[in-house]
């Protein structure tokens, strides 16, 4: 089981250690606020209150026998520039920083972080895509060029069979699942219940309910769209 | 087209304002900071300095005739709630708000945020997946149980053809598809290059360096995960 240690509690830091360790990985939570500490300190497998620039303290950790080490200090730019250095430098694997700007994000890439990454930024960019694709549910990059989507069928799909409406030699595009019963949010879980999922072959009739997952040039996605 | 309106241009809203107009879209961008509507001016449609709270101010903007309204005021946990409330009542569809805590995001849901993004949070659980699934590149969510996964093929398959490994009859699994190249980060056009993807028949030969994409039920794909 991989071994995670997270430097720094605050909004990224305490909910990405209590994720890994609900998931039940091993996972050591540092903060040098006191307060911080205390309170994830029953959701993790360790916490302790230090200081993420004392190297000495991190080795006394046994820092460099982490298998991922991530630091999220909120503000302190430097201070994250300069622990990601000394991480790189005792051999931690993989290197996670969270990063407050475009240059922080930069400068992280350059002292060897392995992931860096801008929440703010990276968010906004998913949810613009989402935002943009109206009856693409769910988009997914695959290939320059090519995409994995969700979509509701065009009305002229409806009561037609896959055979019927054959998508690949009019469009280039692959059904590759078809979902039968509407996605919808668990509260709990926290997982997304997408409904029955199914694999058609070309005796499947569409219908208005179902979401279609496509394959296929972006391109001829987008013609695919305009039917609707 | 649809229409957007962001309210509040600090690293979420600029970033979300910036890709929408990227990629075509309209947008009106909103900050009580001048040198926030300054810096942006030139990236949207229209940038207008103004106080959120100013429901005058909002609806001499036509603000109930956007389709989707961002409110990411940062610490303003007041304002937001109350900004949310008066986009619903004026009528827009899509409100999407950026909550900072768990109770922030619960009280917009319950005034009528139709969308509520909490990207500290958000993205570190996005990142508790990834770092747990070691050699599965990617894992997306598809129904209680399934999963649509890329994994690299356990050295067991290396040279064996998609008919002599009988997947789906052994382990219940389908290969959706292969990447033959390995992904890249592409700076510039800051997308995921996943090198060439081919969709399989049973004649296709498995090499060490492939990358499959594989659906079905998790605990198939845990015991084909465990042959490694
Ligand atoms: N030198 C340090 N050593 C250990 N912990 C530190 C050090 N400097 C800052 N911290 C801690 O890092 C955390 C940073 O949290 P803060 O909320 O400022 O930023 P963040 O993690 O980027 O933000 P977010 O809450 O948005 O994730 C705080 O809990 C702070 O106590
Ligand atoms: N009443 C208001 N009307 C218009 N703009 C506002 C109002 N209150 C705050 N703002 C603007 O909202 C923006 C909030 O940015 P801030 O960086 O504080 O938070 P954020 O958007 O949550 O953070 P992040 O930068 O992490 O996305 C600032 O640019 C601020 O000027």
């Amino acid at each position: 089981m991989k071994r995670f240690a997270v430097l720094g509690l605050g909004n990224f830091g305490s909910h990405l250690a209590r994720s890994l360790a609900q998931k039940g990985a091993e996972v050591l939570a540092v903060d040098n606020d006191e307060q911080a500490v205390l309170n994830i300190k029953d959701s993790v497998t360790q916490a302790v209150v230090a200081n993420a620039l004392d190297k000495k303290a991190l080795l006394a950790l046994d820092i460099d026998k982490f298998d991922c080490v991530t630091v999220s200090l909120g503000e302190k730019v430097d201070a994250s520039i300069l622990i990601a250095m000394f991480l790189k430098k005792v051999g931690v694997e993989e290197i996670l920083v969270k990063a407050i700007s475009e240059d922080h994000a930069e400068a992280l890439q350059n002292v060897g972080a392995t992931l860096v990454v801008f929440p703010e930024r990276d968010m906004a960019h998913k949810i613009a895509d989402s935002l943009l694709t109206p009856n693409l549910i769910d988009f997914i990059p695959v290939t320059e060029g090519q995409s994995i989507v969700e979509m509701k069928p065009p009305s002229e799909c409806f009561g037609k069979t896959l055979a019927e409406l054959m998508l690949r030699n009019r469009f280039g595009l692959q059904v590759l699942a078809v979902r039968t019963e509407e996605p919808s949010w668990d509260t709990i879980s926290r997982r997304m219940k997408s409904g029955a999922l199914i694999v058609p072959d070309g005796n499947f009739r569409i219908e208005e309910n179902h979401v279609l997952i496509i394959m296929g040039d972006n391109k001829n996605i987008e013609k695919f769209r305009k039917l609707t």
